[in-house]
């Protein structure tokens, strides 16, 4: 099994 | 005040096919440096980005930075209204809440004028730093939208293995499994058929297949599409849209459980 990681975990929020 | 005109709606009219099933509501801003858009899906798990360039447009004014905030559902479904080969003008006024799109057949015969309610929306900007990627995949667009249709038919997830030379698209799933190998063109005439794979260092990497079958939509605007992978950070998933700009997809990968 894998988990889908969302997007905000790489890129800071401005 | 904002306009700018562009000779052939297709471009446009492509560029919103290839985010309207991705995202519902974006902000289109506005600037000297043409208009940029970028926005994640609904579940947070993608990001789209797209950079339409000043230079790219018959003409350009821009007196000051404004944002457009627009559903897009809306915004296609006016845009389908132009023909491919019409002209089209977006322009708003500084403190307006409408933008007006115009579109002007070839022969200059027909004119239509379309108002768009424009919608006051708070999106989340992520800060995507430039970076170095361990391997770049250069590969007709027509291919890899292929290649995400037919491996969606076996698994959920597909399994990308970048090594000197090749790439192996794999996916698993309760019916069987399924492996496509593509292989670096050695000598191609047409460069929009050319595979080219930069590799630093091998990369095995796994995304959700239903992200990647959103991102080819984007197909029509490129020949070529390219596939920025490494450990451990989103693909970037890139169509350079041709003296315009680009629509890039970004997808974090699936992490083993």
């Amino acid at each position: 099994d894998s988990w889908q990681v969302g997007i905000i975990i790489y890129y800071l929020i401005l | 005040m904002f306009e700018c005109r562009l000779p052939k709606a297709e471009v446009l009219k492509k560029t919103m096919d290839a985010l309207k099933d991705l995202i519902k509501e974006a902000v289109w801003d506005v600037s000297a440096q043409g208009l940029s858009l970028q926005s994640m899906d609904s579940s947070h798990v993608s990001l789209v980005q797209v950079t339409l360039r000043t230079e790219g447009f018959d003409t350009f004014r821009c007196d000051k930075n404004i944002a457009l905030g627009v559903n897009m559902d809306t915004m296609q479904k006016l845009m389908k209204c132009a023909s491919n080969d019409d002209n089209i003008t977006l322009k708003s006024e500084d403190n307006g809440d409408l933008l007006s799109l115009i579109f002007e057949s070839p022969n200059g015969e027909k004119t239509s004028e379309y108002e768009m309610k424009l919608m006051d929306l708070d999106i989340e900007q992520l800060g995507i730093p430039d970076q170095e990627y361990s391997c770049t995949i250069k590969m007709p667009s027509g291919e890899f939208q292929r290649i995400c249709r037919d491996l969606s038919n076996i698994g959920e997830s597909v399994n990308i293995t970048v090594v000197k030379g090749g790439v192996d698209f794999s996916a698993k799933g309760d019916i069987g499994n399924a492996k496509i190998h593509v292989t670096e063109s050695s000598n191609v005439d047409n460069e929009k058929d050319a595979v080219t794979v930069e590799v630093n260092e091998p990369v095995n990497l796994t995304f959700a297949l239903r992200y990647l079958n959103f991102f080819t939509k984007a197909t029509p605007l490129s020949g070529q599409v390219s596939l920025s992978i490494s450990p451990d950070v989103p693909l970037v998933v890139a169509y350079e849209i041709e003296d315009l700009g680009h629509v890039k997809y970004f997808l974090a990968p699936k992490i083993e459980n």
